[in-house]
């Protein structure tokens, strides 16, 4: 729920300034956190240019914010140790936002029933409910998977809950950490009067009868055709799997007729890119012939071109298979375009065709590499507590080799959880030159959750990041990311490929089983990782502070900013920031809505109450000050007419006069 | 296949964000809002 008062809401663009404490794996899970504002809302999120109000993210010894724009100039969020979770940071930025926690909102006793015995002495205040004049649900209906509702088990005295869901099936469902929620979304997006997203393109799981806008495209020999199951496979579409009669369709595009190298181009409607780079996402069903193709191309439209250009990305490898399988793409569009996937018909016997499914088009970067696990369900129930399965390797764009290491009963003593650790891993025989220790490589390790719409996904994802300076032990000389040929246990696989796995990194408590089987991360029995590495070194440099601002010197010393700035000799106290005035360093200080610093370094603190006395003072001074005048001046009248002594109306003889 | 070292960046421990901030002995509104003087008084 909302802190009412339009004074709370930052711009659409919301300043921000990394400080130097910050954690390097935390900026980048902070910049993975903004890039879900963006996708999902209209919120984005800016390096601070100089603007008067900016959030500053620092590593204090938790993580906690402020409500809403306080209008304090620099106004502080932390994210501390063990903070460095993305919807941890989402939730902190909510905060900021202008959210309080859901369960603090007025109606929450219709929903919860708070247990009061079972809270720890002298928390019972973190229970407090706000009226609805202080907080607004902003016609919502409450939302026990929002990301802002405390856990069940949240300031407890002992091991019963302190929050019992008046629905039992909510019961865990509460505290999720994991993604915004539908609702927690909707929120955000009435109370900033979003209209568009900034990133996201396009989705479409042709569930409707418009397949959202797609047209066929001209110049091919054959037609793409909406249904709900296909010759040869596959009998459901992806987005429901066939739960649901009288729904779940796909596209088809069929094989097993027409001529080879026969044609059939489906092509989006009209996108408008901003970022000049897109990440298509689509799952595709080959159960056609061996050499049927999907080849994903761009049609682009400029003033020279107004019908469009044709230009191809890249084919897709997708040989013959019963499964639905993920594919991604990146796109590198900066004017008005259409996707086309253009199906090609091969020249080996086809009884079926291709299909395609659950499309997502947004200005994000793709994940690097997709690691399927198959009935995962039943590898979640059959596999022995700390017994772990990897991925393959796979390599990274700068040349490292790395994988996941899933414990899907969970590590020893930790039964009924996933376990996840990232690794990295040298090749045998792989003689590419690489620095050692590993240095500032962030690794993702995400559990996709496989909702047709990338807007209502909440994917569980943790990341690690690869510091060169990190010992292996306390004791140890060797580093914890050196070369796992001197650091790692060689490691031989079925199919006869060796390797040497690094130590790893990771939780004991990636997921819980109960989350594990909520939602879509498992479909048609099997879940998605999507694994990606990252380089983040950009993030160990100190973030540019604005050409004519300092921000407080408590965060960044004068000895990065340029010698002939003004403000490197001026120091601004009370979180004031120094600007440069017509060749001046003033400062301009932090104000509130009832106080206020002022002085040459902020350096006094005024307030609406100080304003109120100084003003009765003076009038009582005035009025004082009328008083004795006036006082002095009937005295000395008084005295003039007694001296004299009746000689004013001497001469004149007052008769018949009337008045 | 010998296991390698696995290091537990939180601890091995399923912390909550009000966990991780009683833990480091804040004291905040509702586990992890900060106040400014005006919502102090």
């Amino acid at each position: 729920n909302s802190i009412i008062g339009d004074q709370y809401r930052w711009p659409k663009t919301v300043p921000y300034y990394f400080e130097d404490d910050l954690e390097i794996n935390a900026k980048g899970v902070i910049l993975k956190a903004f890039e879900q504002y963006r996708l999902k809302t209209c919120i984005d999120f800016n390096p601070w240019e100089g603007e008067q109000n900016y959030i500053s993210i620092f590593k204090g010894s938790g993580c906690f914010s402020s409500v809403g724009n306080r209008h304090v100039g620099k106004q502080r969020l932390s994210i501390g140790t063990n903070c460095d979770r993305i919807a941890t940071i989402e939730h902190e930025f909510l905060h900021a936002l202008g959210f309080w926690h859901e369960q603090s909102r007025s109606d929450r006793d219709d929903y919860v029933t708070i247990m009061w015995d079972r809270i720890s002495e002298g928390k019972e205040n973190n229970f407090n409910t706000y009226n609805d004049t202080t907080s607004s649900s902003l016609g919502v209906p409450y939302d026990y998977g929002s990301m802002m509702h405390y856990s069940k088990t949240a300031f407890r005295n002992g091991t019963e809950p302190t929050i019992v869901t008046k629905i039992p099936a909510f019961a865990d469902v509460i505290g999720q950490r994991m993604e915004f929620s539908d609702n927690d979304l909707l929120k955000l997006r009435r109370l900033y009067n979003c209209t568009r997203s900034s990133t996201f393109l396009d989705t479409c799981d042709f569930e409707r009868e418009n397949i959202c806008g797609m047209i066929q495209g001209p110049g091919d020999q054959a037609e793409w055709t909406r249904v709900i199951q296909a010759p040869g496979g596959p009998n459901t579409d992806y987005s429901n799997m066939g739960k649901c009669t009288g729904s779940g369709y796909f596209m088809h595009f069929s094989t097993a007729t027409g001529r080879p190298a026969d044609t059939a181009r489906l092509e989006s409607r009209l996108l408008y890119p901003k970022r000049g780079y897109q990440c298509l996402q689509f799952f595709l069903y080959n159960g056609g012939g061996a050499n049927d193709q999907l080849v994903i191309l761009v049609r682009e439209y400029d003033e020279a071109h107004p019908n469009g250009t044709l230009r191809v990305i890249q084919p897709i490898y997708a040989p013959p298979q019963d499964l639905w399988q993920l594919h991604h793409v990146s796109l590198n569009v900066a004017k008005k375009f259409r996707v086309v996937f253009e199906g090609i018909k091969g020249d080996a016997p086809s009884t079926g065709g291709l299909s395609l499914d659950d499309i997502n088009l947004s200005e994000t970067t793709c994940p690097d590499h997709v690691w399927r696990v198959k009935n995962f369900s039943h590898v979640m129930e059959t596999t022995p507590n700390n017994k772990p399965i990897y991925s393959p390797p796979f390599k990274s764009r700068e040349g490292y080799t790395f994988q996941m290491g899933l414990y899907p009963s969970g590590k020893e003593g930790y039964p009924g959880e996933l376990s996840a650790y990232a690794h990295l891993v040298t090749m045998t025989g792989d003689t590419e030159v690489r620095k050692w220790p590993c240095p500032w490589k962030q690794m993702t390790m995400m559990l996709f959750d496989q909702n047709p719409d990338i807007m209502r996904r909440m994917n569980n994802q943790r990341s690690v990041t690869t510091d060169p300076t990190k010992k292996l032990n306390e004791t140890s000389e060797l580093f914890f990311w050196d070369d796992p040929l001197k650091v790692g246990v060689e490691v031989s696989e079925a199919d006869g490929t060796k390797y040497f796995r690094g130590p790893g990194a990771g939780t004991t408590a990636y997921l819980t089983h109960g989350r594990a089987k909520s939602r879509d991360f498992i479909k048609g029995g099997d879940a998605i990782f999507l694994l990606t590495m990252e380089d983040v070194s950009h993030l160990t440099v100190t973030q540019p502070v604005p050409s004519s601002t300092m921000p407080p010197v408590t965060t960044i010393t004068t000895a990065i900013l340029p010698p002939t700035d003004p403000c490197t000799k001026v120091t601004c106290g009370n979180e004031g920031v120094c600007v440069v005035d017509a060749e001046n360093a003033v400062c301009r200080c932090a104000v509130g809505d009832d106080w206020w610093y002022y002085g040459e370094n902020c350096q006094y603190l005024g307030s609406t109450q100080d304003t109120m006395t100084t003003a009765l003072i003076a009038s009582f001074s005035v009025l004082g000050g009328m008083l004795v005048v006036t006082a002095v001046s009937v005295v000395c009248v008084k005295r003039k007419y007694k001296n004299s002594g009746g000689v004013g109306d001497r001469g004149i003889t007052m008769s018949n006069v009337s008045v | 296949t010998p296991r390698v070292l696995e290091y537990d960046v939180d601890g091995g421990r399923d912390l909550d964000i009000f966990d991780i901030n009683e833990e480091a002995g804040l004291n905040l509104v509702e586990g992890d809002i900060e106040l400014d003087e005006k919502q102090a008084r």
